[in-house]
């Protein structure tokens, strides 16, 4: 049997909001260790995978690996049920054809509980290997959400380019041309204001920043977003959810054919 | 006009 215990509903509800346009459907894999997706968009050129760890749970069990395979939409419909500051319990039997979502408010006068019919997903598993990258940039989120949405409005896509001066954005389209560069920054007292900027060799990409823009989705779970760059590699976008774990874009670069 | 590629043109299927 599975069963994972959250106390803050928020936290799933954010995450799913995060993933839903980007990948209909994929896999929870559910092992003691906690809970790990990966699932990649319907064009396959962006990749999301994700990892709670079972020590960030209030209770965490799970006595046999599954595959749960989840249509997000649906899902995000039943989480839309859930308070925001309610007990989220999840739970399945082994083989089991459905997932049973239980909300508990905090005074615990209202308990629900919906179950969610799961789906066969027949999914691949790439092996993303750790890699040292040639800058690391982590920001605050919001400036990160800021940033692709201002570009968007000029452009289609976006030159990403870090350099010992900072990490700029550019971008060009029909009306004309947009830079926006932040430099390292540690001077706010708050270190999710912050901007630091890890740099072992300049590098730049390009990338569809209409992907870009749908990663900021995930902005509402946690204040700083992570970049890491290397040349001729996806660029990683990586949001961390509290001590729960992380949620991981990739976006392959553009590549002149 | 640039192309993508597919996510397992990186990374390996396991």
């Amino acid at each position: 049997m599975f069963e994972a215990r959250l106390p803050q509903a928020a936290v799933l509800k954010k995450l799913v909001e995060a993933l839903k346009e980007l990948v209909t459907e994929g896999n929870f894999d559910v092992s003691p260790s906690g809970i790990s997706l990966q699932a990649m968009d319907s064009s396959h050129v962006c990749l999301v995978t994700l990892q709670l760890n079972d020590d960030g749970f209030e209770h965490f069990r799970c006595d046999r690996n599954m595959s749960m395979g989840i249509h997000f939409g649906n899902l995000s419909k039943i989480l839309k049920c859930a308070g925001n500051e309610d007990t989220i319990t999840l739970k399945a039997e082994d083989n089991a054809d459905q997932l049973t979502l239980m909300f508990e408010s905090a005074n615990q006068d209202r308990i629900s509980d919906f179950d969610l019919k799961l789906m066969s997903i027949e999914s691949e598993h790439l092996g993303i290997p750790d890699q040292d990258y040639s800058a690391e940039v982590k920001m605050p989120s919001a400036e990160y959400q800021r940033i692709v949405r201002d570009l968007t409005s000029m452009g289609d896509t976006v030159l990403v380019s870090a350099t010992k001066e900072g990490i700029k954005f550019s971008t060009s389209g029909d009306i004309g041309t947009a830079n926006i560069t932040l430099r390292h920054n540690t001077t706010p007292e708050k270190e999710d204001e912050q901007t630091h900027i890890d740099l072992k060799e300049p590098v730049a990409l390009t990338f569809a920043l209409r992907y870009l823009n749908n990663f900021a989705k995930a902005t509402p779970l946690t204040p700083q977003v992570k970049l890491s760059l290397t040349k001729d590699l996806p660029v990683v976008v990586e949001y961390k959810v509290g001590e729960l774990g992380q949620v991981r874009f990739f976006l392959a670069p553009k590549i002149d054919d | 006009a640039a192309g993508q590629k597919s996510m397992t043109a990186f990374f390996q299927k396991k």
